[in-house]
């Protein structure tokens, strides 16, 4: 799975996923990743946000929406996608991570699984990570 | 205020193997999404960009290099959405199309519906004059021999989803 997440220099966000689902799905099986509210969600109001990982999981605590909804509680970016994560891991046993942006620029990378692959670019710098705590 | 862009490849156990070209991927694809916000882009217009550059990449599951199901076929789902109106589209089950994510975006700024699936969606990628593309052209080598091993041990696989295996 493969997502990106942005807010532009008038604070507007917005979010895209894309996936070829997991090896040996059955055939019809769609995942998270579609699924808004899953798999990503955008709203300028709280910001945007996209999932990967377990798919099944992901459904099942509507992970993006999830994220998102602590953001409007008052948590940053990274307090809310550790949050959602954790509680996904202790609901359905599943694990993933999110990307996250808010309107006013605050991001975050958070996975709960051994690794993944993330990068960033905030005012033409770039970071980037793969395992835990980068 | 300052534009920022993030970018994920997917989270799972990447194995050291692909560590690198991983990371390599998902700079680029960064760096692509954020030169569209530098040019004065919106945010959709750079995290469809962003998404394509790493359809486009054979070292992610999405697009080209995309994980086979368990007939050795392709599928494909994406959604895009703007946080501006919460307009927001989706494909899942497609076939043969290079970026699932543009098709996504279609469906958002041409039709009046949040999600087509399966052959509805490629009926509907072929009203609009989206090229289709080859399965064999968005299957890698790599794929196609971890499906052949992997294939006779579905079981194994969903027991192992929590730890190694995902989306």
């Amino acid at each position: 799975t493969v997502g990106a997440v942005a807010v532009d220099c008038t604070g507007n966000v917005a979010c895209a996923t894309s996936t070829g689902g997991i090896r040996n799905k059955m055939v019809g099986r769609v995942g998270d990743s579609p699924v808004i509210g899953a798999g990503g969600y955008a709203d300028n109001f709280s910001g945007a946000v996209s999932c990967t990982g377990h798919g099944e999981s992901i459904l099942k605590v509507t992970l993006a929406r999830h994220i998102l909804s602590y953001m409007e509680q008052g948590k940053t970016a990274a307090e809310a996608s550790e949050l959602a994560l954790q509680h996904m891991g202790v609901r359905v046993r599943g694990a993933g991570g999110a990307i996250v942006v808010s309107p006013s620029g605050q991001w975050a990378a958070t996975f709960t699984t051994e690794r993944m692959a993330w990068a960033a670019v905030e005012d033409s710098v770039l970071w980037y990570g793969l395992d835990p705590n980068e | 205020m300052a534009a920022v862009i993030v970018v994920h490849g997917g989270a799972w156990a990447i194995p050291e193997e692909l560590s690198k070209a991983s990371v390599d991927g998902v700079k680029a694809a960064a760096r692509e999404g954020f030169s569209v916000l530098k040019r004065g882009g919106n945010a959709l217009d750079a995290v469809e960009s962003a998404v394509r550059a790493m359809e486009d990449n054979n070292m992610f599951n999405a697009g080209h290099g995309a994980a086979l199901n368990s007939e050795g076929e392709v599928e494909l789902d994406a959604i895009i959405m703007d946080g501006r109106t919460l307009a927001s589209g989706a494909v899942s089950s497609v076939k043969n199309i290079a970026n699932p994510v543009s098709l996504a975006r279609a469906v958002m700024e041409k039709t009046d519906h949040v999600m087509l699936t399966s052959r509805g969606a490629n009926m509907f990628a072929e009203s609009i004059g989206v090229v289709t593309v080859p399965t064999d052209a968005l299957v890698t080598e790599y794929e196609r021999n971890e499906w052949e091993k992997h294939k006779n041990y579905i079981t194994g696989v969903m027991e192992d989803f929590n730890t190694k295996a995902h989306d």
